[in-house]
């Protein structure tokens, strides 16, 4: 059965989308099977992996079409999307209307589950209804963190929220890891911050650091993860590292 | 008259609340009365003045208390900050169910127009009901663009939001400007950027450039504007002359 893992932080540009693909995308280099779904209506990991197709995500929330028919391949065997428009912003204001307004990604992806080891959920910067119910529909949540000032402030509210979602639509929602991401040596902030959130969160931040790496934001203008732009270079081996500490995570 | 400048970009970490600080800063340097009032339920803008208060923006806008009564005076004369918590998260919701619901911010804030020469808005990252009212209140808009590939992305769906506001809440709404911000000089990817918004919005996007400095990150953590923990540095002097050519604009 597959582990779906909802990647968010309310903080915006912290790597959410930088790390959902080439997490994903190392994953399946890995030989995993792995899907991203895009619930992020700027559509930046449809666009990172040079899906963008009609129907979207926003139709499948709606009852249009069943998530099954909307699921492309990206550019790495192994990983596929399931895409996200412009038009998503609109659903927040539909979901508010359904009975079941915060269960409606977990029941539209259902279907999917048993076709994936690990499906990833990559959410908008905002803890409102789209993000709501990507925690309800996961069953843990990675929570990527900049290594800047202002990140670590929304974390008591992030964290917050994610016991809300425990205690009223998902009970079994563990927390999965944090990442230290954008982590820059000549940087004595960034020593600062890694000291910080291992202080308090000690056994669940990964070892592994992202580092500040331009490659990493070169790639997504090509549609492709970092391995296939620039396999050598440090950020495509911080995140195949990410990925290996993942999987030994995961299995004990 | 004041003006009132919402500072958004649904993208993430683009720099709003970095310009909306420095740039009211530089302006209350150059002796204009300046107000922030922080938007967002992360509260950057409120802790990057070191200024973090109850009752706050929230209490403000379900009617408990009056703008005047919560604004508070920043570390540099001249500048004041209306701020927020985290309880601002909940408005939306409440703002739903009001009858005029994109205007509550513009009637709330009417009592403090005459008292400064600008007041910014600093928007959350999302184009929701805050981001909304914002835009209704506002005379003009500063949409910072970080020089990234994803940041290009969203511009679009951005400008649409504006049009659309334009038509239903708020015809006199216009483009203060584009500011591009996070310029590196190491790396390809910010010149292309700042040739592409050049081409599309020549007449619209400021001369002056914001680089990545550090020290700007640097800053926030200890709650004071870049002009009082390094004047000399770029990210200073940038924000100086983004002022000034701000200055110069609005009166032409
Ligand atoms: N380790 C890194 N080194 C350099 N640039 C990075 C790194 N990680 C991400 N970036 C770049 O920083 C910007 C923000 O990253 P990204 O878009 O992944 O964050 P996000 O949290 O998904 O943003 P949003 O809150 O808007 O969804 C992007 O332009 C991305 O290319
Ligand atoms: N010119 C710059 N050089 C270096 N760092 C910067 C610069 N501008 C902003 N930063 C840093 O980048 C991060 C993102 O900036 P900021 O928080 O101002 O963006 P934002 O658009 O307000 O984010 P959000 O979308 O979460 O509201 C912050 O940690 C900030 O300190
Ligand atoms: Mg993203
Ligand atoms: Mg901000």
């Amino acid at each position: 059965m597959g582990r779906v893992i909802a990647i968010t932080n309310q903080k915006g540009g912290v790597g959410k989308t930088t790390t959902a693909i080439n997490l994903a995308a190392a994953l399946a280099l890995f030989k995993k099977n792995v899907l991203i779904i895009d619930c992020d209506p700027q559509g930046n990991a449809s666009s990172g992996l040079g899906v963008r197709v009609n129907p979207s995500f926003y139709d499948v929330l709606t009852g249009k079409v069943s998530a099954l028919e909307v699921i492309k391949s990206s550019p790495i065997e192994g990983l596929d999307c399931l895409c996200s428009q412009p038009d998503l912003s609109g659903i927040e204001v539909e979901l508010a209307s359904m009975p079941k307004k915060e269960h409606q990604i977990k029941s539209c992806i259902a279907t999917l589950v048993p076709k994936y080891d690990y499906i990833f959920l990559d959410c908008p910067p905002s803890l409102g209804l789209l993000t709501i119910n990507a925690l309800t529909a996961a069953d843990s949540v990675l929570i990527p963190i900049q290594c800047e000032y202002y990140a670590l402030e929304g974390l008591a509210q992030l964290l917050k929220t994610i016991k809300l979602i425990k205690q009223r639509t998902n009970p079994l929602l563990k927390i999965e890891g944090f990442v230290l991401t954008m982590f820059d040596r000549r940087n004595s902030l960034s020593f600062q911050i890694e000291k910080e959130v291992r202080r308090h969160f000690e056994n669940y931040t990964y070892k592994t650091i992202i580092p500040r790496n331009v490659r990493l934001s070169e790639a997504p203008s090509y549609g492709i993860p970092i391995f296939l732009y620039d396999e050598k270079c440090k950020g495509a081996q911080s995140y195949r590292n990410l990925a290996l500490e993942f999987l030994k995570k995961v299995r004990s």
